[in-house]
Parts: structure tokens; sequence; C-alpha cells
């Protein structure tokens, strides 16, 4: 609960 | 989430030598990005040797086609702070790969003109506010990480 925003990174694109 | 006050940060960075200015600083940037939290704790140069040292540990929104994703980070402030400029890491979760390129090397340490160019000085105050703009729009431009594909192992960087 106080971890802040889920890290997350855009799909890799081939 | 925990607030962190000024008084709790100047604390923590006692054995900082401009410690009043470095804690401002931080605390006018984790309220403005909320999602990176001060964290003391060792650090290694490359020698070997090892200091506690604060860093700005969390993620930072990027828009990036349209989405905004949260990419993780990592920015060491040596005890010169700000002096010498901010060590700056992108740190990949287990689903995510680093994307090596003119930033961004395979240990994940960001190169950036800004911090090349830090001077902190009357004429000139690099910052870390002024930092995280710049990282967001180049990481905006040239992501430093990807999602990693469910087929693929752990651990792989893509080269550019």
């Amino acid at each position: 609960l106080n971890g802040g925003a889920v890290p997350s990174a855009p799909p890799t694109y081939t | 989430m925990a607030v962190v006050n000024e008084g709790a940060l100047k604390k923590m960075l006692k054995q900082y030598k401009y410690r009043d200015l470095t804690a401002r600083e931080i605390t006018n940037v984790i309220s403005q990005y909320k999602d990176l939290k001060p964290v003391m704790d060792a650090y290694t140069f490359n020698d070997g040797s090892s200091r506690d040292l604060m860093s700005l540990t969390g993620t930072l929104p990027v828009s990036y086609r349209g989405n905004v994703y949260n990419i993780p980070v990592c920015l060491w402030l040596l005890d010169m702070y700000p002096y010498n400029p901010p060590i700056c890491f992108v740190k990949p979760t287990s689903a995510m790969m680093i994307k090596t390129g003119k930033h961004i090397d395979a240990n994940g340490k960001i190169y950036l003109p800004y911090l090349h160019e830090w001077k902190h000085t009357h004429q000139s105050q690099s910052d870390l506010y002024g930092l995280i703009q710049v990282m967001i729009v180049v990481f905006s431009e040239e992501p430093p990480v990807y999602s990693r594909p469910t087929t693929q192992p752990p651990y792989q960087t893509f080269q550019a």
C-alpha cells in the first residue's frame, strides 16, 4: 500500500 | 505513502557536506514526483569501497506511444551533492530488460549530457528537478527498459 506506482515498461517491438 | 519531512531527511543526511541544501531539494522533488522515495543504503563504488548514501528510488512517469509507463530508477546522491552530479540507474524488474543505447549501458547506468555537464554555481544550477525532467523527455523518445517477452529467458539485454 505504501509502495508507490507499479513499475511498468513498453512492450518489446521486434 | 509515508510522508518524509525535511527535518527527518536532514538527520539521515548528517554526513553530507551540504545537508540542508540536499534535504530541501529532495523534499521539493518528492513533493512533485510522488513515486520517488528517499532511501539510505550502501552504495558500492567501482573500487569496491562502500558508503551509506541517499538515493531517490522509485518510478518516473514516462509517456511513450500514447501510454504512460512507470520507469523504475534509482538516483544516488554523493555526499558532495549538489556540487557533484547524481549517479543514476534504471532498475529493471525481472519482467523487464534493459535497452542499451546512447544513454543506457548494460548495467542500467544512465548517461545524459545534463549529468556530464552538471554544474552548481550561482550562474548555472543543475538540480534534481531539471535532471528528472530531462530523463522523462529522453525516456519518452527512447525508453531505457522494455517488457520482457514471455517466451524469453530472464537476464538478457536488448542491443540498440
